[in-house]
This record gives C-alpha cells, structure tokens and sequence, in this order.
C-alpha cells in the first residue's frame, strides 16, 4: 500500500532534474 | 531523516488536512506519478476557485504549503503559516503580486520535488512523457510566455509516435489549460473531477492510516 515504484537513472545534464535545480 | 517524524493533528481533534511534506516525510518516498497528476489537477481547481473569490496569487514555496485535505482537496497555504518560516519578503516573487503562470511555475517545481523525494543528487527519476512533459510545460512557462513560442519546436527530440503527437502540449498560461492536460492524461476526460479528487481523498486517508500505525508502534 502506497508503495511507489520508478526507475532510477543517472541524473542529466539536459534532464528535466537538471531544469529544476536551475530554477530553485 | 526521519529522527524529526512530523506531528498530523498533535493541536488535538480530528486532522482534516495533510501537508504534502508532511505525506512524503511520513512515507519517507516520493509520490506516485497519479497522485503527482491528482495533486496538480486539485490545486489548480482550487487556486481557480481562489482566482474567482480574488484571492491573492502566491507563490508555493515548498510543499509544505500544498494541503491535501481529508475530502480530497488540495490548497495552497500561505508559507509562513505552515512551514514555520520568516514572512516572505515583499514584492519579489512573494505574495499577491505574482501572476498566474508564476504560480503554477512554483507549484511544477514542488510537485516535481515530490516525485524526486529521497534521490541523490546523480540520480534522476524516470517519468512517463506526459508527465514530464507537463511538469516541464508548468516550470517553463514564464520563458515561454517570454519568448512567445508555440510549444515544442525542437526541444523533445525523442518523440515522434502519433501518440505523442496528439498529446502536444503547447505553452500553459492558466490553471485551467494544467487542468486540461490533467484530464486528458485520463481514458475518459469527463472522470477528472472525481478520479483526482478520489485520488488526493486516498492519498490523505492511507497517509493518516500510516500516522495512526506508526504512532501506536512508537
């Protein structure tokens, strides 16, 4: 119950993680 | 993590809401990607309802300002309410004087926050396309009302299935054009309203079912 599953991949450059860490 | 566990309704009586990072600090995971696009799709309706009642716009600044309630609502609370944290500073990017598009720019970042909840740094979650696609659209949108584009251009190489074509996002400028995206992420559009909202309801209900759990074992 609640459990999430998603894949993990190296963070990228021109990934959407890399986007959002500039903004904040 | 986890020595601080967060308190759900320790003012006594019945808890009625739920902060998202008190949800994800109960967890100890990130959210799920449906209970990502019922999150946006509620605090849209109700920052909507709120734009209608002309209520001040103001930026989320984390997530403890978005309130899943025990109905299945989700509100964004002022910042120093809730997180405890100093009055933002006025006018730069604080309280009413900030647009509809910065808002939901705001509220993109902390729901992707949410979903990379517990990653280390060199780690990237992998999202479904038209999530990420819509979170990217929500973060993106001051550049893209800047530069008055029409969406994509070459940005998203990497999709050319007819699929996607349909999905096309082309640039968010309102609640209701996230609240579009949100129900046409679904087989039937009409179902949004209740499948978002039943949704956000469970998330809150399974979320206080852990609080209750894990208080009894302490």
């Amino acid at each position: 119950k609640g459990k999430s599953l998603y894949k993990i991949k190296p963070r990228h450059d021109s990934g959407i993680k890399a986007k959002i860490s500039m903004k904040t | 993590e986890g020595e601080e566990t967060p308190e759900p309704g320790a003012a006594g009586g019945p808890q009625d809401s739920l902060s998202l990072e008190e949800i994800l600090r109960l967890y100890n995971q990130p959210i799920n990607e449906e209970q990502a696009w019922a999150v946006c799709y509620q605090c849209c309706g109700s920052l909507r309802a709120a734009a209608a009642r002309r209520q001040p716009r103001r930026r989320a600044r984390s997530a403890a300002q978005v309130r899943v309630w025990r109905d299945g609502a989700v509100t964004l609370a002022p910042a120093a309410a809730d997180a405890g944290e100093p009055p933002p500073a006025a006018g730069k990017l604080g309280y009413s004087h900030c647009t509809e598009t910065e808002v939901i720019e705001s509220l993109g970042i902390i729901i992707y926050k949410a979903l990379d909840y517990g990653l280390k740094e060199n780690e990237e979650r992998e999202l479904s396309p038209p999530l990420e696609q819509l979170i990217d659209h929500m973060a993106n949108t001051v550049e893209a009302d800047g530069s008055n584009d029409e969406g994509y251009e070459a940005a998203d190489e990497g999709l050319e299935d007819e699929d996607d074509e349909k999905r096309k996002v082309s640039a968010i400028r309102s609640y209701r054009d996230v609240m579009k995206l949100c129900a046409a992420h679904l087989p039937t559009e009409s179902e949004a309203p209740n499948h978002y909202q039943a949704v956000c309801r469970a998330l809150f209900a399974e979320t206080m079912e852990l609080h209750t759990f894990l208080t009894k074992i302490k």
